[in-house]
């Protein structure tokens, strides 16, 4: 089974 | 002072059922130059919402300082849904605003409906999101891709989408069984938003959470169109045009580390 990633491993924080 | 009136209270209606169920608290930013923009994640942070509400969405827009209004989506649902859809609608608020104040105008009858929200003070952060190149992208008939999304959802947690130059192919195993849904691109000359685009530097698959896709569609009532942008391990870009502006999320999707 894949796991699910979130955003933040993607988009920086402002 | 932020005051901005729609010609039909019918699309913020829509813009908020589409991203009530997925952020419940999220700030509108509103400037004169960008009309309102909001930046909201969910809570388990795989879905992202990037909303814009150019000015030329309103009949009329003026905002003389940049403002900031902390909304409970929730509350201002319950306020909305006092207003016909095509009432006039305009919102209203001061420049260090404690309350947000909605009007509706009936355009038949001399009715006018005054409603005032509380706002919040919400600590959101924010994240950077470049424009990114994407190795492909489908433009679709948006209740289509609603009706897989919704469809596919009944027989596994999972989504996957399969994009190669010919076809477009919509993936679910589940416990019951398995099914899958291939679209091929097309152009409708007599209705153009019944047409599907593909368009694609390189094949991509991609799995997504059904749940969240099926958070997603609920915009389909926004525009005719869907665009999808997807991109090898990377979230996935679903753009719902506005009139002026769009409706965006971004959703993460799921692989093996």
């Amino acid at each position: 089974t894949q796991k699910q990633q979130t955003l933040s491993r993607f988009f920086g924080s402002q | 002072m932020l005051e901005g009136k729609f010609e039909e209270a019918s699309l913020l209606k829509k813009v908020i059922e589409s991203i009530k169920d997925s952020v419940k608290l999220c700030n509108f930013n509103c400037s004169q130059s960008k009309g309102i923009t909001v930046q909201a994640i969910d809570d388990s942070r795989v879905l992202l919402i990037a909303l814009k509400i150019d000015s030329g969405s309103f009949q009329e827009f003026r905002c003389d300082r940049d403002l900031v209004l902390g909304l409970d989506l929730e509350s201002l649902s319950k306020i909305l849904k006092q207003g016909n859809n095509e009432d006039y609608l305009t919102i209203i608020a001061e420049d260090s605003p404690d309350s947000l104040l909605v009007v509706f105008e009936d355009k038949k009858k001399d009715r006018i409906s005054e409603f005032s929200l509380k706002l919040m003070d919400i600590d959101s952060d924010v994240l950077t999101i470049d424009d990114m190149e994407h190795d492909c992208s489908i433009t679709m008939p948006a209740y289509e891709f609603a009706k897989i999304a919704r469809d596919m959802k009944t027989l596994s947690e999972s989504l996957q989408i399969i994009i190669t130059k010919d076809s477009v192919k919509f993936n679910a195993e589940g416990q019951i069984g398995s099914g899958s849904i291939i679209l091929k691109p097309h152009t409708d000359m007599e209705k153009p938003d019944e047409s599907i685009k593909i368009e694609l530097n390189q094949p991509v698959v991609l799995t997504f959470g059904a749940k969240y896709l099926n958070d997603i569609v609920k915009a389909t009532a926004l525009s005719s169109t869907v665009t999808i942008k997807l991109t090898d391990k990377a979230p996935a870009l679903f753009e719902y045009r506005l009139p002026s502006g769009y409706l965006r999320y971004y959703l993460a999707p799921k692989f093996d580390d």
